[in-house]
């Protein structure tokens, strides 16, 4: 079974080293709740 | 090699007139001059093979067999490696011993202007010397192949790859080309054997329709009555093997059947016949288990370990595409631990390795099954759902645990194994709290991952179609489904989480917001396996049964929340509804064995 998370366009920054890995045709093996990526909308930014 | 019964082929240029079945056909394509030798194989069994008489005649299939070496009294455990061209193959490791004996044999494509020189490259692998490089050497297999011998097979001095010229060993390996007839025997054996479901070893006009159909030429299917008959040489309602071979080799000398390689989905070129064979034969033989040396690795530093050659299958570079061909001998599958930073070989279980395979190796099963393929699977997801939820299933449990003893960390299990009273219950297991930390909890801002998985994430959905879901069909709005697509979905962010069998299968809100709905999307039960969706002929993303829903997120937008079930793990059940607010980390649901 597998669960997909669409986020619209530009909404989500993911994190790097899992779109490394994904690049390369390599699936991460991840927990739940380890950090996926961060908002890049405005009031995200503003949050940082 | 030539074994003293050297000497010219008749059949491969003769044209007409001879008493078997492939000798009556013109084969334009094949009327290359060979010698014949007579290859004693370690199992006792010999077969006909070939040695090239010129450079011209370098395509085809070579057969390369390591057989063993003599690593000059030095003890050890041993694996040897054959590069050749992009691939990289591998032998099984050696008892320990200074004389390893391997027997190991692959098929390798010669092509005219292909590579022609094989590095071989042995290791010693211990517990304190992993994979080290003992000894290499490089064949010429164009100069081997052309050499006149008596041997059946010729001794190669291995070379110290830190000292020019010291000899650190020998090894003993043979090498011949296939016979073209026989390759075409051994092609229409393969699809035979795959089409004959009631394994008489004939293809009722039935069997054959579907084999014709598979092929997926509609010329060819439009008069199949035809071509059946043309077959039947015998008049006796089936097609024998010998029979196949014919049709096939003289439809492809005339109007050719296949149009493109049913397992890989390769195009092939009308023109280069042979290629096209030995393109087949090769696709066929991938995953049967025909072929002792395991391969795909990049480097033979790669091949040397175990794992590696894994991240070459799935990284994209077999020489074959992408897809079933690559997928089809996985029975492990390559990912990077995020915790540990390390590359780890995830084990699946035999008996889904086997449906896989039959299901998904070949275009043709899958293509033939269509509808069948989707009762099948869904009764079998039902059936498994039954047995899973009986009290018998309970016994399962301490099978299951012991089978993924390194995977599945009871201590962080909420209640101890007695507890389950069916596997159904051990399979959703609930985890101690805290066992999860969530990342940045304070801060909504901050996406998190939504299940034990293994996961995959691209910035756009053309990416992940470039990298990963190879389905032709694949779409966002597939996906989604009309109700819950929208155009901000367009060209999106895919998150995508595999849950493996040893997984803890429930699922959490990756982010904090409100549920919109929930849409339930009827569908097939395909595996999730990347082998279904690296495959070209697989739409397990927009065909399978799944639920969606949609969350409203302050910081993200609207995220889709997409569960698609998937063979045997085909109950999706959601711990929240319509309307309820979640915040990440949420439990949302889970996956259990149903339908």
């Amino acid at each position: 079974s597998t669960v997909i998370c669409v986020f619209e366009k530009d909404a989500i920054e993911i994190d790097e080293d899992l779109l490394a890995n994904s690049a390369r045709s390599l699936e991460t093996l991840v927990s739940v709740g380890m950090k996926l990526g961060v908002a890049t909308n405005k009031q995200a930014k503003v949050n940082l | 090699m030539g074994h003293g019964s050297s000497k010219e082929l008749p059949e491969t240029t003769n044209t007409e007139g001879g008493s078997t079945a492939s000798s009556r056909i013109k084969r334009p394509h094949i009327s290359r001059v060979f010698r014949r030798l007579t290859v004693s194989r370690g199992n006792g069994s010999s077969s006909s093979a070939l040695k090239l008489v010129s450079a011209e005649d370098f395509a085809g299939i070579a057969l390369l067999t390591l057989i063993s070496a003599d690593m000059q009294q030095f003890k050890d455990k041993w694996l040897a490696c054959v590069s050749f061209g992009e691939q990289t193959f591998r032998t099984h490791i050696s008892d320990q011993t200074e004389k390893p004996v391997w027997n190991s044999e692959k098929k390798l494509l010669l092509e005219k202007n292909g590579p022609r020189l094989a590095r071989i490259s042995v290791f010693e692998t211990n517990r304190i010397s992993k994979n080290n490089l003992v000894g290499y050497c490089e064949i010429d297999l164009l100069e081997l192949l052309t050499q006149e011998s008596d041997s059946d097979f010729e001794v190669f001095e291995l070379f110290d790859p830190a000292a020019t010229g010291k000899v650190v060993g020998r090894i003993s390996l043979s090498c011949s080309v296939e016979d073209p007839i026989e390759t075409e025997k051994n092609f229409a054996r393969r699809i035979l054997a795959i089409m004959d479901y009631n394994e008489d070893g004939k293809l009722s006009f039935s069997e054959f329709s579907d084999l014709i159909k598979a092929f997926g030429n509609q010329v060819a299917e439009n008069k199949k009555e035809e071509l059946f008959k043309a077959a039947d040489k015998n008049g006796d309602d089936a097609v024998s093997m010998d029979e196949l071979a014919e049709l096939l080799a003289f439809q492809q000398e005339n109007e050719p059947l296949i149009n493109c390689c049913p397992v890989c989905g390769e195009i092939l070129e009308v023109s280069d016949k042979l290629n096209t064979l030995v393109h087949l034969s090769l696709c066929f033989d991938e995953g049967t288990g025909n072929q002792v040396m395991t391969g795909g690795f990049l480097t033979d530093k790669q091949a040397s370990y175990g794992w590696m050659f894994k991240l070459s299958e799935w990284a994209h570079f077999s020489s074959y595409d992408v897809g079933l061909n690559s997928g089809s001998s996985a029975s492990h599958i390559l990912v990077f631990d995020r915790k540990t930073k390390r590359l780890v070989e995830e084990l699946i279980d035999k008996k889904i390795v086997l449906s896989m395979r039959a299901i998904y190796q070949s275009k043709i099963g899958l293509h033939l099954m269509d509808k069948g393929a989707k009762e099948i699977l869904l009764s079998i997801s039902e059936k498994q759902g039954r047995e899973m939820n009986t009290t018998e299933s309970a016994g399962d449990i301490p099978k299951f645990v012991e089978f993924f003893k390194d995977q599945i960390n009871l201590a962080e299990v909420k209640y101890p194994l007695e507890h389950f009273k069916t596997f159904n219950e051990f399979f959703i297991r609930e985890l101690k709290p805290g066992t999860r930390p969530i990342a940045s909890m304070e801060r909504d801002d901050v996406a998190i991952c939504a299940a034990d998985s293994r996961l995959m994430a691209f910035k756009s959905v053309e990416d992940g179609q470039r990298f990963w879901i190879k389905g032709r069909k694949f779409s966002v709005q597939g996906l989604l489904g009309k109700e819950t697509y929208s155009s901000a979905f367009a060209d999106g962010t895919l998150v995508i989480f595999r849950l493996a069998p040893q997984d803890y299968h429930r699922f959490h809100s990756p982010v904090s917001g409100t549920i919109e709905k929930f849409v339930k999307i009827p569908g097939c039960l395909y595996t999730v396996n990347p082998i279904a969706v690296n495959s070209k002929y697989c739409n397990v993303f927009t065909e399978n049964k799944r639920e969606v829903s949609i969350i409203s997120t302050a910081h993200f937008g609207k995220v889709a929340f997409v569960a698609i079930g998937a063979t045997m793990v085909g109950s999706i059940t959601f711990s929240k509804k319509a309307g309820d607010h979640v915040k990440k980390g949420d439990e949302y649901g889970y996956f259990s064995f149903g339908g």
